[in-house]
């Protein structure tokens, strides 16, 4: 899935 | 959560804190960028609105809401309560320059072809130049107050301190974030000769000066 970037970072 | 990216976020709320000290403290914005600041209002705006539909922490909630409201509060002052502090005429970098290419290499770039994802791109590409009507600002006049130079000097440590992040997060997660690792490189890129005077001068408690 392309969209897994980690979302956790500022 | 690592101890690098704490330590860039601490750095990064340092930076604001300081930047708010100096202008509250001289009751003056001289040397400050507004569009470097207002740059800054767009790329909290674009990337922290998922605030709204996507819970991570407490820690994470309160730094987004920190940075919207602090960079929307420093405009506030810049534009009103210290007006006559801003001298626009040394503050002439085309932003349309960055603004535009952001958005082009957003729609090319981004992990999903959404408005959400497309905004988080943009945002991400436009923080790693917001700092550049700043440094041309700096390189114009020549020197800059040391408070200044410290608020400079937190806000550029801050991206720095990503990137082992990443390595870090790269071999103990396995995840890789390619569009906020090539950018994160180039804005602390930007940083190099500033860091180089800011080391070497401020402090060793010389005035920051730049070669004429």
């Amino acid at each position: 899935n392309p969209a897994d970037r980690p979302k956790d970072e500022l | 959560m690592n101890l690098f990216r704490l330590l860039g976020d601490l750095s990064h709320l340092a930076s604001i804190l300081v930047l708010l000290h100096k202008i509250q403290t001289s009751r003056s914005c001289r040397g400050i960028s507004f569009k470097t600041q207002a740059l800054y209002v767009a790329v909290f705006v674009a990337r922290y609105l998922d605030l709204f539909w996507r819970y991570i922490s407490l820690y994470n909630s309160a730094m987004k809401v920190f940075f919207i409201g602090s960079s929307c509060y420093i405009l506030y002052l810049m534009k009103y309560r210290y007006r006559p502090t801003n001298d626009p005429s040394i503050d002439t970098f085309r932003i349309e320059y960055l603004l535009v290419p952001c958005a082009i290499l957003s729609l090319i770039f981004n992990y999903n072809f959404m408005p959400t994802e497309i905004l988080w791109s943009f945002s991400i590409f436009l923080e790693s130049v917001a700092i550049l009507p700043q440094l041309f600002m700096l390189q114009r006049t020549g020197e800059a107050e040391a408070i200044t130079t410290h608020y400079l000097a937190a806000l550029g440590i801050y991206r720095a301190l990503y990137i082992p992040n990443w390595i870090y997060r790269y071999f103990t997660e396995g995840v890789i974030d390619p569009i906020a690792v090539t950018a994160g490189i180039v804005q602390t890129g930007l940083y190099l000769d500033f860091f180089y005077v800011y080391f070497t001068k401020v402090l060793q408690g010389q005035k920051f000066e730049l070669p004429a």
